[in-house]
């Protein structure tokens, strides 16, 4: 069984840290907060207060049995470079690290960090793209130029089948799914809205107005195809 | 033209107020620190030092005409829910703000927020779960339960096309698209990898052992396809 350490248990590490454990794995907690460790050690399976800055620290913890660690610091880029030195010397396969500056990431990489992450920074675009696009809910880029997004059906193409919309053909994009909300019973009998989603929908499928279809293609045919 | 104010130009409200400048919007930018306003005011139209929690303020600013406003403070609430609250009663009519733990977002809600993000949150739940799934390099939940993953090709479909493999009717997920690295000759003749993307790909096509495929379906039928 795969073992995880998080060092830094914030906003990230923690979030981390919560779905590895929920998902079923094994996972050690780091953090020089006694608050952190208290609330943490409640979730999962071992939580120490620890400053991992501290001399000799990290040996004293057996860690290169572990297979993976993220490190969650933040506000201190050191305690990040030290951390992630000392864990590739001890024998752990897969360091994870945070960063906010291109610069931060450069010196991680070089000491030996195997993935990078800017969460926030990652967010703030995604966020940026969703407000000036509304009608694109999320979108994941395949490949530069290449996205899926989900977006609501242009206006044009409202009460079409998929058949009459021939959409391949004349945007040069697939829709591969679409997702309707239906009202449905709930358990007590109440009406609530439930999503349905059908996948690869077929040419007699009609396009409602509140549907959300889920698109690919390149990124300048789905701005054609939205904007239609 | 839809004008933006970030509130907190932060790693997260920097990157959008950045990203949304990149895209040709008209962006200012609020923050208490002379250091970020600095730099902020480098890249989008205007930035002012100011502090949103100090009497009066925001009413000075003309802040009414914003169709947009992203606050990115996080480690003060109450700024974000007096924030909030304000901005609505000027009129901006989309309120996006930051929060941390779910009682912030009722709050948030409650006083007028159109839209709540966790970035760090979100962020750590992507990074486990391409932990635990390491052939999976992006997710994006289409609804609960049905998702899209980029995933490497199975070991025993390697080697098959697209109609052997017959991924539909074994396994009841799409593959919608399939990205290769080809390598190509730069313009200065080097050699380097360039992805090729092929959306809905025909059933003639032969699956590489280091392709990507992006395959949408119900998750529990992902899980079964990726593990075949
Ligand atoms: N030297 C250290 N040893 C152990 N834990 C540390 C150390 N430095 C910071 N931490 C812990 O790391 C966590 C992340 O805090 P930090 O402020 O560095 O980053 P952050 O980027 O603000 O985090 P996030 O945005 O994820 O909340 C905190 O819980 C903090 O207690
Ligand atoms: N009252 C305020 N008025 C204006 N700006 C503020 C105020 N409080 C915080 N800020 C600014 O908001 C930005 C975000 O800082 P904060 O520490 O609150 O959040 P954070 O969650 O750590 O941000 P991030 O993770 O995006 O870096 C900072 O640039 C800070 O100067």
């Amino acid at each position: 069984m795969k073992q995880y350490v998080v060092i830094g248990a914030g906003r990230f590490g923690s979030a981390v840290a919560i779905t590895l454990t929920q998902k079923g794995k094994q996972v050690m907690v780091l953090d020089k907060d006694e608050q952190v460790v208290q609330r943490m050690s409640e979730i999962v399976t071992q939580a120490l207060q620890v400053d991992v800055t501290a001399e000799n620290v990290l040996e004293s913890l057996d860690l290169g049995d572990m297979d993976v660690a993220v490190i969650g610091i933040g506000s201190n880029l050191e305690a990040s470079i030290l951390t992630t030195m000392q864990l590739k010397e001890m024998g752990v396969k897969t360091v994870v690290a945070k960063a906010t500056t291109r610069s931060d990431k450069k010196i991680l990489s070089r000491v030996g960090a195997d993935r990078i992450i800017f969460p926030e920074r990652d967010m703030g675009v995604r966020v940026a793209n969703s407000l000036v696009s509304p009608t694109i809910f999320d979108y994941i880029q395949v490949s530069p130029g290449f996205g899926i997004v989900e977006t609501k059906v242009p206006k044009d193409l409202q009460g079409q089948t998929l058949g009459e919309a021939n959409v391949r053909s004349r945007f040069g994009v697939d829709i591969v799914a679409l997702r309707r909300q239906a009202p449905r019973l709930d358990k007590n009998g109440e009406s609530e809205l439930k999503d349905t989603v059908i996948i690869a929908p077929p040419a007699t499928e009609v396009l409602g107005e509140n549907d959300i279809l889920v698109v690919i293609g390149e990124e300048k045919n789905i701005e054609k195809f939205k904007s239609t």
